[in-house]
């Protein structure tokens, strides 16, 4: 565990409860992208699979447990309790096209060709795309209210921290693991369009609106 | 073993 480890789980975990805070809150789910939200379950769900065959440690449990459930939680807000403001129309990217390619290629590119070793590279494959379908609908309305540009900065940062832990584990303990720097690469580098808007928009007080 | 080492990480 490094300092870019642990900032990096903290502002994962910042982005889940901001999504999940947003909509309680304001009892709405209006701008989320409930697919994206259905794909994060789907990653945790399929990586953390090893709560139930091996132990890591308490911080380790703790945290997938917390992930999985707010997960859910968050699923069941936007297609149950709050079904009503869900913004279907506007969410309309095929998931399809993401979830087939990469449950192929996690069977073809992986470490170990075992049942649970092919789960775990599905989800790190499938969580470098999952935000598609979130900026896509933003993409589609054109704007996304502020609380919403601070989850996803949240969610971005979190991978950005994982591949400066990545160089940190290279250098110090002569780990890396290519599937999950590959992966955590392409999906830092999704979210470089959203990072210039919103430093160069929200953080100078300015709600996200993309030009017409 | 290295598969055990990235299982640490969330």
């Amino acid at each position: 565990m490094n300092v870019f480890r642990l900032t990096g789980d903290l502002s994962h975990l910042a982005a889940i409860i901001i999504l999940l805070l947003k909509i309680w809150k304001s009892r709405s789910c209006a701008g989320i992208s409930g697919k994206s939200q259905i794909l994060f379950a789907i990653v945790f769900t399929t990586r953390y699979l090893d709560l139930l065959t091996s132990f890591i440690s308490i911080y380790n449990t703790s945290m997938k447990v917390i992930y999985i459930g707010c997960a859910y939680a968050t699923v069941y807000l936007i297609y149950m309790k709050f079904r009503a403001t869900y913004d279907g129309n506007h969410d309309s990217f095929r998931v399809e096209f993401l979830v087939v390619p990469v449950g192929g290629l996690a069977v073809l590119v992986n470490h170990d060709f075992s049942f649970l070793e092919i789960l775990w590279t599905f989800s790190i494959y499938l969580e470098s795309v999952a935000i598609l379908p979130q900026l896509f609908m933003i993409s589609k309305t054109g704007e996304a209210e502020t609380i919403t540009t601070h989850y996803l900065f949240c969610l971005g940062l979190y991978r950005a921290l994982y591949l400066l832990n990545w160089i940190w584990r290279f250098y110090f303990e002569s780990f890396f693991d290519m599937i999950a720097i590959v992966a955590g690469v392409v999906q830092t580098v999704l979210y470089c369009d959203f990072f210039y808007l919103y430093i160069t928009k929200v953080l100078k007080g300015k709600k996200l609106s993309l030009p017409a | 073993s290295e598969e055990a080492k990235h299982k640490d990480e969330l």
